[in-house]
């Protein structure tokens, strides 16, 4: 148990990391965007 | 807080506690673990939806947009490489050829729309500036369209518009192509007598012949206007030089003095264009503060 415990918590910081990355990129590509739009337009 | 409670009360003799305690603990903490992992884990997926789709998104919006600054180019370019249109000139009618140029241009941003849309639009306000009328009273005799203001001309092209039935002549500086100003002449739809010359452009040359009213015979009488109507082409406004009225009363009797010729049409006429060309000439305006700062001054003096 111990064992399946510290896997856990290495894999949720894994994935948190990994969802921290994924909001990262979502705001710049969301920025990026509205800019293009606003030239667009 | 809440577990030392439930032990103080529990009664039963338990030799195991702290035993069981942990394994309690632990399992909750495994529990939470679990659950928060699978919390993560789907924000991660959404997250990773939101992402690809945006993406998409983006990569149509710029699909767009190139193809938009394409055609703008595209636009841009037909314009740059079809000749400058020609004023109908009478003399030479040709058609004007406007080739097409096709293919795309990589580089082009609306930047350079822009500057070129400005350029286009400086030429144009500087031609508008430097471009004066002068009205010249002839006598009845006088049927030509030769002003004498003291320039020598070219014609090169005369047309009968469709809002006045008398020709109009146009000439050219005999200093061209060197000097690009050009004459309009024609007579007034209103009053025959009077020939409407317009000046478009300023010579960049001294006046080659000075006007002598003592041995030049001139016809015409500057009515309000320059002493040399080259002063009126060269500041785009009437110029407040000193106006010349020399007509040879030797020649006709019958002309009686300029003051007194009453052009009703014409002198509203030119009174209307003077005002709204003076007001928006700065030199008229500077000149005419400095005049009035100075009688103001003037006047404060004489009452100390």
């Amino acid at each position: 148990k111990d064992k399946s415990a510290s896997e856990l918590r290495e894999e949720l910081n894994r994935v948190s990391s990994e969802n921290k990355k994924i909001k990262e990129m979502l705001a710049t590509v969301w920025e990026n965007y509205n800019a293009l739009h606003h030239h667009l337009e | 807080m809440d577990q030392y409670s439930s032990s103080l009360v529990d009664t039963s003799l338990d030799l195991t506690i702290g035993i069981t305690r942990m394994r309690v603990e632990e399992d909750s903490t495994t529990t939470a673990l679990v659950d928060e992992l699978k919390r993560v884990n789907a924000e991660n997926k959404k997250l990773s939806e939101m992402l690809t789709l945006m993406c998409d998104n983006y990569n149509v919006l710029r699909k767009q947009l190139m193809e938009y600054v394409n055609k703008s180019n595209n636009m841009a370019e037909r314009d740059q490489t079809s000749p400058p249109k020609k004023r109908k000139s009478p003399a030479r009618d040709d058609a004007v050829s406007s080739a097409v140029v096709g293919g795309l241009s990589e580089s082009s941003s609306t930047d350079q729309d822009d500057q070129y849309l400005c350029k286009k639009q400086r030429e144009e306000t500087v031609v508008k500036e430097k471009v004066s009328r002068v009205y010249y009273k002839t006598e009845a005799s006088d049927t030509t369209l030769v002003v004498k203001d003291g320039y020598q001309w070219r014609k090169y092209g005369q047309k009968v518009t469709r809002d006045n039935p008398s020709p109009r002549a146009y000439f050219k500086c005999a200093c061209a192509p060197s000097c690009s100003v050009k004459k309009k002449v024609q007579r007034s739809v209103e009053d025959q007598s009077v020939l409407v010359a317009t000046y478009e452009g300023e010579h960049n040359h001294p006046m080659p012949s000075q006007i002598d009213s003592n041995n030049g015979l001139n016809r015409y009488i500057s009515l309000g206007g320059p002493v040399a109507p080259a002063a009126a082409a060269s500041n785009g406004s009437y110029s407040l030089a000193k106006p010349v009225t020399t007509v040879d009363l030797t020649e006709s009797k019958k002309v009686t003095s300029p003051s007194r010729i009453e052009f009703p049409e014409v002198q509203k006429l030119l009174v209307e264009q003077m005002a709204s060309s003076l007001t928006k000439d700065p030199n008229f305006t500077a000149a005419l503060a400095a005049a009035v700062t100075g009688r103001l001054y003037q006047q404060n003096q004489t009452e100390k």
